[in-house]
């Protein structure tokens, strides 16, 4: 199928079943055909993703049911395949409406959703580009607004995930809040984001993460643990 | 130059092993 084909089905507003299949698919063609095909799908066929995964979250009946879910997981899977390029990654981050979905995406009900969400936005807040230099900013202002409209403390999803029994969400977790502290220039900031996490029930979770042996949740323990030990030093 | 992919891949590799952390 051509991009072309699947901007057309996708604006057509395709039921469930039909929608989930075409999302698997775009998948699969977003990952294997060349960068060129990437921009022909382009700034509106990502537009019409973030569209498709703004109303499934926004879905006041049911936004888990299994269907929803699925369709909701494949979107960023999508999303993911479309910005691992840098046309693909400079529209994402060119589009206001970008990272405040993925950050609505990571949801602790979800847990396999979550992973790839907080992957996502993790990944995100490291890149080293000229044209986005305060992204990470931008990602926790997404945090933080979310929170607000929740109407739970911005760090609550982040902390949760990290207490579910999946020790790949448990890293990736502590990725984000890595990736977030070390982004920030300012020591006040660092040291201001270390202590709200630890207010919020971080002190504890880390004396249980210590315990687990897993080698990808060491290796962000230690980040974690030598930036605060820097930190301290620098103050 | 616009024409590479695994961006993203590459950023989840370094944030995983830790290599995005290390101090500049």
């Amino acid at each position: 199928k051509s991009a072309l084909m699947y901007i057309h089905e996708l604006k057509c507003g395709l039921r469930e079943g039909q929608l989930l299949s075409c999302l698997e698919s775009l998948r699969v063609s977003l990952s294997n055909n060349p960068v060129s095909w990437v921009q022909s799908f382009g700034a509106e066929g990502m537009a019409l993703l973030l569209d498709i995964l703004k109303k499934l979250q926004d879905d006041k009946d049911d936004p888990y049911s299994a269907f929803g879910v699925k369709c909701q997981h494949e979107v960023i899977r999508c999303l993911k395949a479309f910005m691992n390029n840098m046309y693909g990654l400079t529209a994402m981050l060119m589009s206001d409406d970008g990272i405040p979905l993925l950050v609505r995406a990571i949801n602790p009900r979800v847990p396999h959703m979550m992973v790839d969400a907080v992957k996502l936005v993790s990944a995100i807040c490291i890149l080293d580009h000229s044209d986005n230099l305060h992204v990470s900013e931008r990602v926790l202002e997404a945090i933080t607004e979310h929170a607000e409209n929740e109407d739970i403390e911005r760090f609550q999803p982040l902390l949760s995930g990290m207490r579910k029994s999946g020790v790949t969400l448990k890293a990736c977790c502590m990725q984000l809040i890595n990736a977030l502290i070390t982004q920030g220039d300012e020591l006040d900031f660092r040291i201001h984001i270390r202590s709200e996490l630890m207010r919020q029930g971080l002190k504890d979770i880390l004396t249980e993460l210590r315990q687990v042996e897993n080698e990808e949740l060491k290796v962000q323990l230690s980040v974690f643990d030598e930036h605060s030990e820097d930190d301290s030093e620098e103050l | 130059e616009g024409d590479e992919t695994g961006i993203m891949d590459g950023l989840m590799e370094a944030l995983q092993s830790g290599a995005a952390f290390r101090r500049k």
